[in-house]
């Protein structure tokens, strides 16, 4: 078996943001 | 009473969309690029890549990216560090060991992955604490 996997919730932002057009 | 209009908010919707794109990925529709990493061929969605990774923004926003179908990425993360990323790309679950943390770290700093970057420091310093 893969044993435990223990999760931990990251609830910041994940990936950058693309630029709103200026 | 009184408002303007009303506005139904499917929250499992940026999930459900996610899970989709990831069933069309591991079924090769609309894939449209072929990244070969560590000489292994890994299918994808620009659009996801270029949504989750300010390298593959600079890359493929450009008129340079149009007709790439094939990115080997020389010089660039082995498969072991970039194949979770991937998967975190369409899935929000970033898969972490210690034996894998330093790869992951190597491809995500690579692939301009900031916050991701972020997160395996975190993950590595707490792992070898004593």
């Amino acid at each position: 078996s893969e044993g435990l996997v223990a999760t931990v919730k990251e609830a910041g932002r994940s990936i950058h943001e693309i630029p709103r057009e200026e | 009473e009184g408002a303007l209009g009303y506005v139904r908010e499917f929250t499992r919707h940026p999930s459900d969309v996610l899970g989709n794109l990831n069933e069309l990925r591991l079924r090769g529709i609309l894939t449209d690029v072929t990244l070969l990493v560590g000489g292994q061929p890994l299918r994808a969605h620009k659009a996801v890549l270029i949504a989750c990774s300010g390298f593959f923004y600079s890359i493929f926003r450009g008129r340079a990216g149009i007709g790439v179908e094939v990115l080997s990425l020389p010089g660039g993360p082995e498969a072991r560090g970039f194949a979770p990323l991937l998967d975190f790309m369409y899935t929000s679950r970033l898969r972490l060991s210690p034996a894998t943390a330093p790869a992951v770290l190597a491809a995500a700093t690579y692939l301009q992955m900031e916050h991701v970057v972020q997160a395996c420091h975190r993950f590595i310093q707490t792992s070898y604490e004593p």
